[in-house]
């Protein structure tokens, strides 16, 4: 049988997380605290995304978000050094 | 704008540049074309001076490397992350990669070469991204012709907070981003398309969708790369759904995010004589393309495909009210709604009046209750009302009922 692919809800949870890693300081995966695991540190950055690019600050992934988030780009953060 | 974090700034003012490895997807002559001309917009705009050198250590090292190449921000091959920079400093401060797996261009296909590096020499120089979407700092791509390229306002403010003003007597200025809710904004020209409003302004254009709260603000040339800034005059023949758009002497089709084929013609083709060099607004209407130019108005039948006999008119003739050059006109319902200035006129056709006058952000849902039409009067637009009754504003028809509403009580009691 064919290994069924990623649902297209855990591709949006990867586009996210990997962008809020690379550009707003989201810690990685690999090295986060329990705390730092929590669903709302992932609000925060996307509220900060969001604020940064002018958009609605839901704290969601929604279909803005997300088109904003697979636009081409410079690969330096938006935040933080 | 923004600067990097900690203020990194070069010391010395005249910096050099070596490109250490090239793409294999342009010539040497055009990268380095490219380069030099991206060094150029800050150099125009500043006391800084960049040289290219050759050989040694330069301050920003430039080149064009693929995946992980060791600086701990590998690259993600095509699309998606297409080069990045660093902050002043020693060492790998300042230098500049590209995607070597990106299409490189100097043309309007994704991705040109000198707008991306223009971006990041700002980096380079110690600027961080700007949040404001018409900047060259601002995050994402977006294509603009090189030819004519102008740095934004803000990304000048930014390089002279950081390095002063440029030795020009004459100050450098460049465009700044239209704000939506900016009472004093204009319009080049505005269209429908299949249910959205399009409102061009320079090089952007504003996205309002019917069901969406937020609108949206975007450059022309990310649905039209092709396409010019400043266009004079729009509209759209809902029937073949396609948008017209002018500039001067031509114009374009587009059928959503294609330009037809065999486009920009000349005006003259709608039937137009040589004096007439550009079109200020346009609009369709029940297989009627309304042009208007200066004071008068020409009316191009779209069935039998000619200029209507009996034309130019004068605005005021057909549109009584409406005396004067407008900006921009769109319909939508069974209102026409004329731009002018910052003010905006909701026009009935079919009694020939004016129904309201309104600021022109109406369409923006600004926080601000901007549609406010109080500080209006007749006189101070001499509006003509065609022999109809006028409203100007809910305001002034609340007060209408609420009197008629107290007269009606009165009566009652009496």
């Amino acid at each position: 049988f064919p290994v069924p692919g990623a649902s297209p809800e855990e591709k949006n949870a990867r586009v996210v997380q990997d962008y809020l890693e690379k550009f707003y300081q989201l810690p990685q995966k690999g090295f986060r605290s329990a705390r730092q695991n929590s669903a709302s540190v992932i609000v925060e950055k996307l509220k900060e995304m969001q604020r940064f690019f002018g958009l609605n600050e839901t704290g969601k992934p929604d279909r803005e978000t997300l088109e904003m988030m697979q636009k081409p780009r410079c690969g330096v953060p938006d935040s933080g050094d | 704008f923004m600067l990097t974090p900690g203020n990194p700034k070069w010391e010395q003012t005249n910096l050099t540049y070596r490109i250490i490895k090239y793409t294999t997807q342009l010539s040497e002559t055009d990268v380095e074309a490219a380069i030099e001309k991206a060094f150029q917009v800050w150099s125009n705009v500043s006391t800084l001076t960049f040289t290219k050198i050759s050989q040694g250590e330069a301050d920003i090292e430039i080149t064009f490397v693929q995946g992980d190449h060791g600086d701990n921000s590998p690259f993600d091959g095509p699309d998606g992350i297409l080069a990045h920079a660093f902050q002043p400093g020693q060492g790998i401060g300042g230098d500049a990669h590209f995607d070597a797996e990106e299409t490189w261009t100097k043309t309007s296909s994704n991705y040109n070469l000198f707008l991306v590096a223009a971006h990041e020499f700002g980096h380079s120089l110690g600027l961080a991204h700007s949040t404001d979407p018409g900047a060259l700092m601002y995050p994402n791509y977006a294509f603009h012709d090189p030819s004519t390229y102008n740095l934004p306002q803000d990304d000048i403010n930014g390089i002279q907070t950081i390095y002063g003003l440029s030795n020009n007597p004459v100050q450098p200025t460049g465009p700044s981003t239209p704000t939506a809710c900016d009472p004093r904004l204009t319009f080049d020209a505005i269209a429908s398309l299949r249910g959205e409003i399009l409102f061009f302004k320079d090089k952007f254009l504003w996205r309002r969708h019917p069901q969406l709260r937020r609108v949206e603000l975007s450059f022309i040339s990310q649905f039209w790369p092709s396409l010019p800034d400043g266009v004079q005059a729009a509209y759209e023949d809902a029937d073949k759904d396609i948008v017209f758009l002018f500039k001067g002497c031509r114009y374009w089709a587009l059928r959503g995010y294609d330009i037809e084929q065999g486009y920009p013609r000349e005006i003259s083709d709608y039937g137009f004589p040589s004096s007439v060099r550009a079109i200020d607004a346009a609009v369709y209407y029940r297989r009627k393309t309304y042009f208007f130019v200066n004071d008068q108005i020409w009316r191009y039948d779209n069935q039998r495909q000619s200029m209507e006999p009996g034309y130019p008119k004068s605005i005021a003739s057909l549109f009584p009210g409406i005396e004067s050059k407008v900006d921009a006109v769109f319909q939508q319902n069974r209102f026409f709604y004329f731009f002018r200035g910052s003010k905006q006129f909701e026009y009935d056709p079919k009694a020939k009046n004016i129904t309201r006058i309104m600021k022109i952000n109406t369409w923006f849902r600004c926080k601000e209750p901007l549609n406010a039409s109080s500080d209006f009067s007749i006189s101070e637009e001499g509006v003509h009302s065609g022999g109809a009754e006028m409203f100007y504003h809910k305001n002034l028809n609340f007060l209408i009922f609420s009197i008629v509403h107290v007269l009606k009580k009165i009566y009652s009691y009496q």
